[in-house]
């Protein structure tokens, strides 16, 4: 594998985002680009990240390898590097390790580090193509602040989307809480808009824990969009330039 | 809300 990503700062925001939610994963390179796919420890998530092949310049694979990483190791390697710098991942066939090559735009640096790599035994889940009853979006940021806001008070949220809009509410010991917001489009800065996609009304209930450690991928993307059905997981996606992060969260059951 | 469901449930083993 040579795979050369001309800001560094990318893979950095997507390990940053993921690394709380799991350790160890496999980073699957084939023609597509470079594959993830984890469940968290208590498996009521699970994250799926494709960085395409599209993005790297070069991009060579001889054949396909699965990379073995500990996160918390990229993580210190990966803070070696500065946002700007011009990555180049390698690794042989059949790789002990994964060797990263850090240059900066003036060409004048080039740092290089090697982590080790670990076999690991990951089953891949299918995820089953979903028509989705809703599918919201709405900029990043204002997801994150909801969260955080109602994680305050309870330990989950209920989302309802109808078609006078979606609605965050929760309530615990202190008292309750909600945050409704109205579609609306922002003309000069559609990244601003809030847009809701509805066949049916929806309503579940999720642990906000896991929304709080979704919304740490809000470097990557302005914009969230939150895919809910009732009864199945709820979808939260970050879309990238090339690639994504999906977070998918298992409802809470037996209200 | 009583219980956490877990994701293995929802999507398939490949």
């Amino acid at each position: 594998l040579e795979a050369r990503l001309e800001q560094a700062g990318v893979l950095k925001k997507v390990v940053d985002a993921i690394k709380d939610l799991v350790q160890d994963c496999n980073f699957d390179c084939n023609d597509s680009g470079i594959a993830l796919q984890a469940m968290d420890n208590s498996h009521v998530a699970l994250v799926s990240m494709l960085l395409k092949s599209e993005g790297f310049s070069p991009y060579r694979l001889d054949r396909n390898v699965a990379l073995g990483v500990n996160l918390t190791s990229l993580t210190k390697v990966l803070r070696c590097a500065q946002n700007e710098d011009i990555l180049t991942l390698k690794a042989e066939d059949a790789p002990d390790t994964l060797s990263l090559v850090f240059e900066n735009a003036e060409n004048d640096r080039i740092s290089e580090y090697e982590i080790k790599l670990m076999d690991i035994d990951q089953e891949h889940l299918g995820i089953p193509e979903t028509e989705y009853a809703a599918a919201i979006s709405m900029p990043s940021a204002e997801f994150q602040r909801i969260c955080r806001d109602l994680n305050q008070l309870s330990e989950s949220v209920a989302i309802e989307a109808s078609k006078e809009g979606v609605k965050f509410s929760c309530s615990g010991d202190i008292g309750s809480g909600s945050v409704t917001l109205r579609q609306h489009n922002n003309v000069d800065r559609p990244e601003l808009s809030t847009k809701i996609e509805l066949t049916e009304p929806v309503a579940l209930t999720f642990s906000l824990k896991y929304l709080v450690n979704f919304c740490k991928a809000s470097a990557l993307s302005s914009v969230v969009t939150l895919s809910l059905s009732n009864e199945v997981p709820l979808l939260v996606e970050y879309a990238m330039g090339s690639g994504f992060v999906r977070f998918y969260l298992a409802p809470k059951i037996g209200e | 809300v009583t219980g956490q469901g877990s994701i293995n449930s929802y999507f398939f083993k490949k």
